[in-house]
């Protein structure tokens, strides 16, 4: 473990939070003028339940068990409260991403693409080329609302910087221990670069207290 | 190359 990987974990957990804050301070999925994709919030479950399937089987440390059984039971509850609780502030007609090509497209690389052919592995795999490309439903969402409150921004923010932080820890590890991993170290730079204009929007405007607003 | 790769990150 080192310290980019400690805060990149951090900053998704704070993601979570954010994102549970919000909808139970507006006892809702969308804001006056922003909306969360509830198809990225099922894809996220679905990449931590394929990601995790060794969660008894491969045991690391405590750190690691508690923080998939969290991203576990978090993005479950997540979707529950979108699905159910705040369910009549959902309008699916605005989540309109395609999200079964992603799925599709994650599932053939990973057959294809992989370390091992193996039930456990190719799953794993196509839980990481998921994870790149979960977020475009709400991205997708952003550009057709064309604005986002602030909290909606600040989640987008810390969730581009946990991946962003992951990069910075894959240099670190090949730099330290000659560590090496393909295939998340490209999905992850895909996911990173996914939020680059996000990114430049969140510092040139939402950092000066303008609202976000695509142009 | 096949490698039962264990996965020590989240």
């Amino acid at each position: 473990m080192n310290l980019f990987r400690l805060v990149a974990d951090l900053m998704h957990l704070v993601s979570i939070f954010i994102l549970l804050l919000k909808m139970q301070k507006t006892r809702s999925v969308a804001g006056r003028c922003s909306r969360i994709s509830f198809k990225t919030q099922a894809l996220y479950a679905t990449v931590f339940l394929t990601r995790y399937t060794d969660l008894f089987a491969n045991f690391q440390s405590l750190y690691n068990t508690t923080m998939k059984v969290f991203f576990i039971a978090s993005s479950l509850y997540i979707v529950f409260l979108m699905k159910f609780k705040f369910k009549a502030t959902n309008d699916p007609r605005l989540d309109t991403f395609k999200a079964q090509y992603v799925v599709g497209g994650a599932a053939a690389l990973a057959l294809i693409v992989n370390y091992a052919f193996t039930v456990q592995e190719v799953l794993w795999t196509f839980s990481i080329y998921l994870e790149a490309v979960a977020i475009l439903p709400q991205l997708f969402m952003l550009t057709k609302t064309g604005e986002a409150e602030v909290i909606t921004t600040h989640y987008l923010f810390a969730l581009g910087t946990y991946r962003g932080l992951y990069l910075v820890n894959w240099i670190y590890r090949y730099w330290t221990e000659y560590y090496v991993d393909w295939i998340v170290w490209i999905a992850g730079a895909v996911q990173t670069g996914l939020y680059c204009d996000f990114f430049y929007i969140y510092f040139t405007k939402v950092l000066k207290g303008a609202k976000f607003e695509l142009p | 190359e096949p490698k039962e790769a264990i996965h020590d990150e989240l």
